[in-house]
């Protein structure tokens, strides 16, 4: 483990804890976009289908996959729980979440048939959730370019969860030179994410440069 | 190529 993972990984853990602490503490859930932590919970449901197997890494892993499957499922139950709480707001937030995640779940399944280490189930699974990740929170971004405003916790998640996937760029700079690892899918991906949200930070200094709303992550 | 690398990350 090397630092950039180290820090990759908490910013990861940042991101979900700030989001579930927004939610709770201002008891709202505006801004938020149900359909990219939809598929978070498809992605960390996915992926981590090793822990089902003998293949244990070690017990920070463990910990680690179990905590982002648990984590990602109950950020979807409590925003499902304020359609019963807050009928109004959750109306709000279904109807602003407009993006079409048919053609990112249909483009992933593509991409992992096409891509992948070898044909068998748990390996396709596996590449289907690394392109899927690379392109889940463009529901979110959607979200926030078309209301032009949100409240800053929101962007700190977003900036939080940017963050961990630049550090694991230089994380696999790293692991190439230092142990001679290299998973293309992952760096490829990784990439594509890292460009998906560098259009989030176009549009954040867009905002900020121009006076609108978005807060200082 | 060879065998699936060891999916170790997350």
């Amino acid at each position: 483990m090397n630092l950039f993972r180290i820090f990759g990984d908490l910013s990861h853990l940042a991101s979900i804890l700030i989001l579930i602490r927004t939610i709770q503490t201002t008891d709202t859930i505006d801004g938020i976009s149900f359909k990219t932590q939809g598929l978070y919970v498809l992605i960390f449901l996915t992926r981590y289908l090793d822990l089902l197997t003998f293949s244990y890494v070690s017990f920070y892993n463990t910990i680690m996959k179990l905590f982002f499957i648990g984590s990602s499922l109950y950020i979807v139950i409590l925003l499902q729980r304020s359609r019963k709480t807050k009928p109004i707001a959750y109306k709000e937030m279904i109807m602003a979440d407009t993006f079409k995640v048919q053609y990112l779940l249909g483009g992933s399944l593509v991409m992992a048939l096409l891509f992948n280490y070898k044909f068998s189930l748990l390996e396709i699974l596996w590449s289907f959730s690394v392109w899927l990740e690379s392109v889940a929170i463009l529901p979110q971004l959607f979200m926030l370019s078309k209301s032009g405003k949100a409240k800053s916790l929101t962007i700190h998640y977003i900036f939080a969860l940017g963050l961990y996937r630049t550090l694991y760029i230089p994380n696999w700079f790293w692991r190439y030179w230092v142990e001679g690892k290299f998973d293309k899918l992952a760096v490829v991906t990784g990439i594509v994410q890292t460009l998906v949200y560098s259009d989030f930070f176009y549009v954040y200094y867009k905002k900020v440069l121009t006076g609108g709303g978005l807060g200082l992550p | 190529s060879t065998s699936a690398p060891s999916h170790d990350e997350l």
